[in-house]
């Protein structure tokens, strides 16, 4: 699975992931990448992309889920991250980017890595793949 | 306002042991990603453009399990899906079930952008990408050779994963490992009964 999210200097958010899904899984299964709220998410206060266990990523509505404490809990992005990756996956493990309209960006993840970077205007740029 | 922001992903659950070599091909394809983003933003591309350019860059690659590089289906074949998502109106786009479009996210896009819906999957996805004329490659376009070895070591472990968790055979004799139950992830597929 890949992703992208996206704040623009105007604070418009956005969202998108692909995906080939699982290896040797059955004809027709689809997985969490294009489910609205599940893989993909973007509203006006953030943008998500998640990765990992479909299955669990559906259960949890993991994108949306972000969002959801950000509105109602007043998290702040790498908080509401933090927050959901650790308290909503239940067993499963994923990976998630997530971009706020104030120009923040965050991952978070309980795989044991995820192939991720980051970078903001005021010059922070991040490449990793472990914790 | 905060100013511009940008993250990729290629995927969660690495293999401990990835070659260094490979870990270094990963991070140039997501540096390069990075910087095509960076200069979109710079150009003051919109982010639902951006975001749809950069994840066509990731499918073009066959680094990544997406569009070209995909992961095999149990009878070796590919079946991409993609949705993408613009925050301010909340409008998205989303295909499943996709055998012949050279780029499932712009084909997502579209379906934000030039469809009444917001999900098309299967033989209605494809009829729409035909009609709106979108780059159609054959399936054999998106197999590897690296996942094709990797579909042969799932099915010896008689297993679904979504990384590089290949369960490693039991040394029983063969008959054990013949009728161990599904595994999904490496785990026993009654992990996910509830499923």
């Amino acid at each position: 699975t890949v992703g992208c999210v996206v704040v623009d200097s105007e604070g418009r958010c956005a969202a998108a992931t692909s995906t080939g899904g699982l290896m040797n899984k059955m004809m027709g299964r689809i997985g969490d990448s294009p489910l609205i709220g599940a893989g993909t998410y973007a509203c006006d206060l953030c943008g998500v992309s998640c990765t990992g266990e479909g299955e669990a990523i559906i259960r949890a509505t993991l994108a949306r889920e972000v969002a959801a404490v950000m509105e109602y809990k007043g998290l702040n992005l790498q908080d509401a991250v933090d927050f959901v990756v650790k308290e909503k996956l239940d067993e499963g493990q994923a990976g998630l980017i997530a971009v706020s309209k104030n120009g923040e960006v965050a991952c978070g993840f309980n795989s044991n890595g995820m192939f991720r970077g980051m970078a903001t205007e005021d010059g922070y740029m991040e490449v990793g793949i472990w914790d | 306002m905060g100013g511009w922001a940008i993250a990729v992903h290629g995927g969660a659950g690495v293999d401990p042991n990835l070659p260094t070599q490979r870990q270094e091909e990963a991070k140039q394809l997501l540096t390069r990603c990075l910087n095509l983003g960076i200069s979109a933003l710079r150009s003051s591309l919109p982010a639902i453009d951006v975001v749809e350019l950069v994840v066509r860059e990731l499918e073009t690659d066959p680094l990544f399990n997406s569009g070209r590089g995909s992961a095999l289906t149990e009878n070796g074949t590919v079946e991409m899906e993609a949705s993408i998502m613009d925050g301010p109106k909340k409008r998205c786009g989303a295909v499943s079930g996709i055998t012949t479009v050279k780029n499932p996210i712009s084909l997502a896009r579209l379906v934000m952008d030039k469809s009444p819906h917001s999900y098309l999957a299967f033989s209605g996805a494809e009829a729409f990408a035909k009609k709106q004329g979108v780059e159609l490659v054959d399936n054999e376009y998106f197999v590897t050779e690296d996942n094709k070895g990797m579909l042969k070591l799932a099915k010896e472990a008689n297993s679904i994963v979504f990384d590089y968790r290949i369960p490693i055979l039991e040394t029983c004799s063969g008959a054990g490992a013949i009728d161990s139950p599904l595994q999904m992830n490496g785990l026993p597929i009654s992990v996910y009964a509830p499923e």
